[in-house]
């Protein structure tokens, strides 16, 4: 079976971050992975590329004719075996800054990378806005789970309420939602705030990811925490959503409805 | 003459904070000022409403027949006359986010918006996408002038970095910047590194505003820093916009060029 999940969150909250490390984690148990970079910002792969670059599959098609295109072009092998790819963005200012995740999955279907027999594809997108591009992975045939990373501050937990807001509108009736990942940014009362809009959200927190040096440390060494950091607090609560992620594929865990707050009640 | 002004940059870094504490001292110097909130969250005019809720314009126009549409519904007497504007946002997931701008400038223009003899038109803009309705007020007819608000931290310098790009990309071979403001996140080497990429880009920096827990304050009593504590070192950093603004006004500031750093130059 294959699962397929998507990590959504405002920009800068730790996407890139809990998705490379939870990559990580699931192909050092033996998972064929496929992590989908989806920010126009292109740096969700980078931790596990070895310091290698990588073509974003908007900037490959634009320049490459399509009897020239090669599936081993954008798809870049990464430690432990994590298939990477990078979508892109186009130019800010000329047109929908979404555009390379269509463009991404149509091209990357038209090379046959269904045929790589994944057990995994992870989606990291952008969620500051729910529209265009960043809404595709919502659809049916994308995202069977979609987990929200949030830390205690307001615009987050905003965005993360607005994420919920897209998913009830994309595809109705359906249970979609994985679960909140709290990455704490290290405030005042972080965990009750978090715990209260999970509540109000009727969520689960899958994991209460730490505010670490260690995560400076990896990336100078152009790393994930987890390959260099296996026994720390951290890595503990990546393995968390691994657990999680796979105990979805195996039907033990429940997706569950998106329930946002309204205006009113995100006081 | 009227002057026209956008203030862009990363949801959360405080362009609402900046825009609506600019429009206030505007106005107490007897300028006649008009803010239009441009960004889904609908909160930039908040401060300066005393309390006062208000309907955006992309909500009042889908429950207001063409006919029955008044200016004075969507435009709000605030404190010191600062005119106020909402524009909204369509629900996530359902289709462009920028589309309430596009609307709303519409809406306000048939209205006669321009009958009302602006000197200053203030422009508070989500910065995180520059696609779609968020664009919008880089054309030619609306900004005159730009400002990029940032802290040291890196994801809003380089959402700062792109807007520069959508507005190089947007309308070309005209000045369109006015300059860089710096809102204090309070970190390590935070000024040091704005002003590395302020110079990089050839750009002044207007203000640098301090991290202040006077804002949470003023926020509580649903003011402005600036009215509340005009003495302040933050109140006097908002002077300082307030009077770029009017020099920019008066032809005696000048507004510069585009030149954002690519990928690599961003480090
Ligand atoms: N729990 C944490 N503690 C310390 N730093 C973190 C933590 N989570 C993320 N970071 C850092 O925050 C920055 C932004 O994270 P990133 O994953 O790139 O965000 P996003 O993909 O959501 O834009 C990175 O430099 C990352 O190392
Ligand atoms: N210099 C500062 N010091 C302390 N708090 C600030 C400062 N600037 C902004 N804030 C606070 O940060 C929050 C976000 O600011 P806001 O203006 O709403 O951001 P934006 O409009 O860019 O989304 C607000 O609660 C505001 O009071
Ligand atoms: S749909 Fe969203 S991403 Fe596309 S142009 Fe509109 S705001 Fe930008
Ligand atoms: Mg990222
Ligand atoms: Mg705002």
């Amino acid at each position: 079976t294959l699962i397929q999940v998507a990590v959504y969150g405002k920009g800068g909250i730790g996407k890139s971050t809990v998705s490379a490390n939870v990559s990580y984690l699931l192909a050092e148990t033996g998972q064929k992975v496929l992590q989908i970079g989806c920010d126009p910002k292109h740096d969700s792969t980078r931790l596990l590329l070895e310091g290698r670059e990588q073509t974003t599959v908007l900037d490959y098609i634009r320049r490459t004719p399509p009897y020239d295109r090669r599936l081993e072009d954008v798809v870049l092998s990464g430690v432990k075996g994590v298939q990477c790819v990078e979508a892109g963005g186009p130019e800010p200012g000329i047109g929908c800054a979404g555009r390379g995740i269509l463009s991404t999955f149509e091209t990357l279907k038209n090379l046959g990378i269904d045929d790589m027999g994944f057990d995994v594809k992870l989606y990291d997108v952008l969620g500051d806005v729910v529209c265009g591009g960043f809404a595709v992975p919502l659809r049916n045939e994308y995202a069977d789970g979609v987990y929200l990373v949030t830390s205690g501050e307001f615009m987050s937990v905003y965005a993360a309420n607005n994420i919920l807001k897209g998913i009830r509108n994309f595809d109705k009736g359906i249970p979609r939602v994985a679960g909140i990942i709290l990455n704490q940014r290290g405030m005042e009362n972080e965990s009750d705030i978090v715990e209260r809009f999970a509540e109000a959200v009727r969520l689960p927190i899958v994991a209460r990811i730490p505010r670490s040096g260690l995560f400076a440390k990896a990336e100078s060494a152009g790393r994930t925490l987890a390959e260099l950091y296996p026994d720390s607090d951290a890595a503990k609560e990546f393995e968390k959503i691994a657990a999680h992620i796979m105990s979805i594929k195996d039907d033990r865990a429940e997706l569950l409805e998106s329930r946002p707050l309204n205006d009113a009640q995100m006081e």
